[in-house]
This record gives C-alpha cells, sequence and structure tokens, in this order.
C-alpha cells in the first residue's frame, strides 16, 4: 500500500458516501445515470468474486464488501426507492455498445485464460468506460447539479491517484499491470473535459453545463 | 510482468 493507492481509495469511497447521501438528504436521484450505476454494480461483481476465495487483509476484504454493498443500494435507490424522481428520458446511452466489446476485449486481451481473470479484465476494461452513461446524461441535461459535480470529481480523482499508485509500484517494487494501466488511462481521460469545468466553474460557485 | 498475481489492489 502506498499514499497514492489509500488516497485514491478513500476518494472512491468519498465519491459513493457523497452520492448516497445526496440521494437520501434530497431523496430524489434527478441527475443520476442509473445505467453508469448499473456498470459499477456489474464493475464490482465481477472484479471482487475472489472475495471469498483469496484474503489479502481487512482492509481490502471490507472495502469490497462495502464497494459491492453500496452499489447495489444505489441501484436499488435508482431503479425502486426513489424511482419517480429518475430520469430516464436523459439516460439513454446504449450500454450494450459498452458492455459487447469490453466483454470480447477481455476475452481476446488479458493476462491469463481463465474464468477469474477474464472476468476481472472485463471489470477493468468495463470500469474505464462505465461513467460515460453519466458524462452523457449531463451533456444531455445541459447542466448537473454541484453535489454530482463533486461526486465525479472524486470518483475521476480515485483512479486519477491510482495512475500514480502504479507509477510508485513500478518504480519502488517492480510491479506492473499493462491492463489496468491502459485502462487506468482511457478512464482518467474521460474525465479530463469534466475536471477542467470543475476546476474552472464549480469551485468558483458556479454550475457545470456540458458540453462546455 | 504479467500480473495473475494474487490481486491486492481494489
Amino acid at each position: 500500500m502506498n499514499i497514492f493507492r489509500l488516497v485514491g481509495d478513500m476518494s472512491h469511497l468519498l465519491a459513493i458516501i457523497i452520492l448516497l447521501m445526496k440521494m437520501w438528504k434530497s431523496r430524489s436521484v434527478a441527475g443520476i445515470s442509473g445505467k453508469s450505476q448499473i456498470l459499477f454494480a456489474i464493475v464490482f461483481t465481477t472484479r471482487y468474486l475472489d472475495l471469498f476465495t483469496s484474503f489479502v487483509s481487512i482492509y481490502n476484504t471490507s472495502m469490497k464488501v462495502f464497494f459491492i454493498g453500496t452499489s447495489y443500494v444505489t441501484v436499488y435507490f435508482i431503479y425502486q426507492h426513489f424511482k419517480p424522481t429518475y430520469d430516464s428520458n436523459h439516460d439513454t446511452f446504449r450500454v450494450e455498445f459498452l458492455i459487447v466489446p469490453v466483454g470480447g476485449l477481455a476475452f481476446l486481451v488479458n493476462h491469463e485464460f481463465s474464468l477469474l481473470e477474464i472476468l476481472w479484465t472485463f471489470s477493468i476494461y468495463l470500469e474505464s468506460v462505465a461513467i460515460l452513461p453519466q458524462l452523457f446524461m449531463v451533456s444531455k441535461t445541459g447542466e448537473a447539479e454541484s453535489i454530482t459535480s463533486h461526486y465525479l470529481f472524486a470518483l475521476g480523482s480515485y483512479r486519477a491517484l491510482y495512475l500514480l499508485n502504479w507509477i510508485y509500484r513500478y518504480y519502488f517494487e517492480g510491479f506492473f499491470d499493462l491492463i489496468a494501466v491502459v485502462a487506468g488511462c482511457v478512464q482518467t481521460i474521460l474525465y479530463c473535459d469534466f475536471f477542467y469545468l470543475y476546476i474552472t466553474k464549480v469551485l468558483k460557485g458556479k454550475k457545470i453545463s456540458l458540453p462546455a | 510482468s504479467s500480473s495473475s498475481e494474487p490481486k491486492d489492489e481494489l
């Protein structure tokens, strides 16, 4: 563990807590893409299947349980509990255009042709594009609530910090995972436009409107 | 090196 990965995990944790608090306090999921949240639930489910087979640490296990649990609660909030406030007319991204290519790529490009490894690879590839329905929805509605912007900033920062973690681990531990690094770069690049708007607008108290 | 060692990252 290093500071970049720890701060990254905390940023990820914060993003999920911000989202749940927004939903619970405002009793509304307005502006939130249910499709992205479904993709995140798939990402965690396919990535953490080793939850019961391999133990790394209390931290690792508890974070995995938290991520899986909260991802399903979030999907439940959107499609059940706060369904009347779900803006399905603006959440129209065709996720099959993400899942099918990502599934094919995971099958072809992986570190080891085993079920667990292919599912892990699928999860890594899928996570890199899972935010697209949310960014698409923000561009369609034309703006995002500031709390949603904070959620997106924390979520985008987590993988950017993981990139620093991989640089650190490469130089100090000789650890290198090309699949995770490439997918992490794609994932972080997708946030660049948003990061720019967040820093130039939200931090000055303005609202975000995409496309800029 | 390939990374099919046990995954210790989230």
